[in-house]
């Protein structure tokens, strides 16, 4: 499903370069659930951002189900996004639109029908735990509840690849144990491959695969 | 040093009332470590809001230092916000300065020499392992790289009173322990007192009392 050959980004600070990703490689294969530790500014978020086409690397390629991400446009490449699930590390919710609306976007993008999207957004609202929240905006919500609506877009268009970057770094353990349930729940019964960058040893858990990266570069890649 | 009072607060969603704090009494004696855990949603981040002034209850009373919060008008509510050092949960930075530049920032308003300004500035970044990267605005580092400018600018004008909420949510165990070593060693050397939200077990065992809310009220409130 994936497959990461010398992956480098090098972000340009005036004159001077950081390094953000030195050349990684590595291949998921389709139900995978795997992953992604290590020290904060290590590239984490920088790989998840490449992987999930909305950046692009300066060397190297990220391929998905065969299609190399550099060679599409920009109207191919938002195809590719959709079938993508992405979880944010700062959620990137919409600010004037509530809980339910933000969840339901996607599906309005998709153009699917309003009784359709009405009940498939409740739908997943209510598994992430946010019935009595649909109609507040992310300002009217606690930190924890932000990232569960977060949680909740990226599911509903039912990808069959989700990229979760810290999922549940504002939740309690319980909430993030329910979280995650949900996640290997979707990966064990329906086969979404899964990549989740944590810092948090019992997310890491449900992950059969570790891959640690250190300064930019892969320093181990074990089963769990 | 805190004295808190039936403190209650009612956000109005339209005509529906949610009770955030239902009702909290406690106080914090000068050079304690409190640690504040719960649910999702539970009310923690109000509960610092209050404190900190950030926000005004709908009930009760905060006092601290013998000063009730809701006798100050708007510039003694500032003053009194400048003794408080607070680490918000999403971090607010400014996102067009950089980081020396938010650190600096309550030492230009409390008006100190740029000499001085500079010389503590880089000293509180180099604590929490950012010299590399005094430059970068915050678009331009990583989650915990930002939550570290956070936590920076919080200590920067040597506050005696800490709240933190979530401190750690985005750092990985090792950096974690480091920031939390920082904020101990100012307990127990100067006596600062903290208070701070969070998740992680890891960080609630450097308190010495927790208090747990639940559903906006204390739970329990015992000796760690
Ligand atoms: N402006 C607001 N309008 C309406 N409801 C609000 C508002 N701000 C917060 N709330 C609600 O108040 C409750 C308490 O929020 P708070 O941010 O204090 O929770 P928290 O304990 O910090 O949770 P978390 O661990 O998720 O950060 C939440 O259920 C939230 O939905
Ligand atoms: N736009 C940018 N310009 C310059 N440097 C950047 C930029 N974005 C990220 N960086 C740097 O690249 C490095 C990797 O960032 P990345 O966000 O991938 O880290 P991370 O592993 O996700 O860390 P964290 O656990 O703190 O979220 C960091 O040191 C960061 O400062
Ligand atoms: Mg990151
Ligand atoms: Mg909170």
């Amino acid at each position: 499903v994936l497959e990461i050959e010398n992956l480098q980004k090098i972000y340009m600070m005036g004159q001077v370069p950081v390094e953000a990703l030195a050349g990684v490689s590595f291949k998921v294969d389709h139900g995978e659930l795997v992953a992604v530790q290590g020290p904060s500014g290590s590239g984490k978020s920088t790989l998840l951002n490449l992987i999930g086409a909305l950046d692009r690397p300066s060397e190297g390629s990220v391929t998905i189900g065969g299609i190399d991400a550099a060679t599409l446009d920009d109207n191919d490449l938002a195809e590719l996004r959709e079938k993508v699930g992405f979880v944010f590390q700062f959620f990137n919710l919409i600010p004037r639109l509530n809980a339910r609306e933000n969840v339901e976007l996607p599906l309005l993008v998709a153009g699917v029908d309003r009784e359709e999207r009405r009940a498939r957004t409740e739908d997943v609202l209510e598994k992430v735990g946010l019935v009595d929240r649909m109609d507040h905006k992310p300002s009217e919500l606690s930190g924890g509840e932000r990232q569960r609506v977060a949680i909740a877009r990226a599911l509903i268009a039912e990808p069959n690849f989700l990229l979760l970057d810290e999922p549940t770094g504002n939740l309690d353990t319980k909430t993030a144990a329910e979280i995650m349930e949900l996640v290997s729940g979707l990966n064990q019964e329906i086969g979404v491959t899964v990549i989740v960058v944590t810092h948090d040893p019992e997310v890491a858990s449900f992950a059969r695969r570790m891959i640690r990266l250190v300064d930019g570069l892969i320093a181990s890649d074990e089963v769990n």
